[in-house]
């Protein structure tokens, strides 16, 4: 595609078409979309990261991150969805631009590029990051690979399980740029990883069932969220603590960032068909990312209104 | 470039706690893939099997009266689908 007009967005993409389209994304929009590096993977890939911002200096931001298992190919491709409706609806949705007009808006679309790759390469149904041959078993579960709990239960030792926490915390280069961005920046409200597939919703802990001081909150949040996904095609999700809605997880993303005092942490599960798991039918992205967005913008707005 | 032949991915639903915990049981064995996780009673566990591992499971699953529908009959002839639409698109946008 010569723009991001003609990108289609119903279709799944590499790694090569992502990075034109992020640079397409950023050349058409250069007042509202800049591109950021902030690291680089274990096999050099960087790891970019697209900045909406209206302006100002470290201004109270949002992120997203979508694909930090590569094999969920919907996450990236809704990533890209969302990117695209971002500037879209800038000047448009009154609601997005307030957001904008007081907030920026950080979104890293292929969070483990290493992976990503490898899915279209070599393995469809690789998970994890990527690390030098030595064992069969060539990578870490980046979500496992948080300082929250790290090494506790819900995590696997064994370099070959598909939730290896790697031999330390941060120890993935494609975390450890995300924690050093997240320290740097240190006005970050918001921080929404998304996963697919199994349609939930949650909120801190994975890694202890105490409940966060902010559980109320977070809960009725959620809801409300999932309430407003649900009016587009009404899609059924669950939600709640990591640990009482789908498992005890330690080292998890937003757990982390929870305790770095970004109250509105959440990760999302998107759409399930019960048909096909990882290998969603293209046709799905575009409805999946639809509804995604209701739910993200509900999140977004109560940031904005709930300042802290 | 690995390939799954043969690979099922099987859902299956726990109708009780003793389901639930056999399920569990089934996550030490590293050549099974789960790609959603055991939860609760009544939520779907879907389970990646290559096809080596096809008949032992399932005579485990039906020996413990635990009941699954197969969800996915074959990974590598949806794989090769998946493929074949991207290179399509690819072609239309060229």
């Amino acid at each position: 595609p010569r723009s991001t007009d003609t990108f289609d967005f119903s279709r799944y993409h590499n790694l090569n078409e992502i990075s034109s389209f992020q640079d397409m994304l950023v050349a058409e929009n250069p007042s509202l979309v800049s591109k950021l590096v902030i690291g680089q993977s274990y096999q050099g890939r960087p790891l970019n990261v697209l900045k909406f911002s209206t302006g100002g200096t470290n201004r109270p931001a949002i992120w997203i991150d979508t694909g930090i298992h590569s094999r969920e190919w919907v996450t990236q491709a809704s990533g890209t969805w969302f990117a695209k409706k971002i500037v879209t609806d800038f000047g448009k949705d009154p609601a997005l631009t307030t957001i904008l007009n007081k907030m920026d808006i950080f979104l890293e679309i292929v969070t483990n590029p290493d992976g990503f790759y490898y899915t279209h390469s070599n393995n469809r149904m690789w998970r994890k990051t990527r690390k030098p041959s030595g064992s069969g078993c060539y990578g870490v579960d980046p979500n496992r690979n948080w300082d929250a709990g790290f090494g506790g239960p819900g995590a696997s030792s064994n370099p070959c399980s598909e939730t290896y926490r790697g031999p330390r915390a941060h120890s993935e280069s494609e975390v450890k740029s995300i924690v050093d961005f997240v320290r740097s920046h240190g006005n970050i409200k918001a921080f929404i990883s998304i996963h697919a597939y199994s349609q939930m919703l949650m909120y801190p802990y994975g890694y202890t069932r105490t409940a966060v001081k902010d559980q109320a909150e977070l809960h009725a949040l959620a809801q409300r969220a999932i309430s407003d996904l649900s009016t587009l095609y009404g899609t059924r999700y669950r939600y709640g603590s990591i640990i009482n809605t789908i498992y005890q997880a330690s080292g998890g993303t937003i757990d982390w960032t929870y305790n770095q005092g970004i109250k509105y942490s959440y990760t999302f599960e998107l759409r399930d068909t019960g048909r096909y798991g990882f290998i969603l039918p293209s046709n799905q992205i575009i409805p999946t990312a639809k509804e995604t967005w209701l739910a993200l913008m509900t999140i977004m707005n109560h940031t904005l209104n709930n300042p802290y | 470039k690995e390939t799954f032949e043969g690979h099922q991915v099987l859902r299956i639903v726990p109708k009780d706690e003793v389901q639930l915990a056999l399920i569990k049981d089934l996550e030490d064995m590293s050549e099974l893939d789960f790609w959603t996780d055991v939860t609760d009673v009544a939520y779907p566990v879907d389970i990646r099997v290559p096809f080596d591992s096809l008949m032992v499971l399932k005579a485990h699953l039906m020996s413990q009266d635990i009941d699954y529908t197969i969800m996915i009959d074959d990974l590598q002839v949806m794989l090769d689908e998946e493929q074949q639409e991207m290179e399509s698109a690819a072609r239309l946008g060229q």
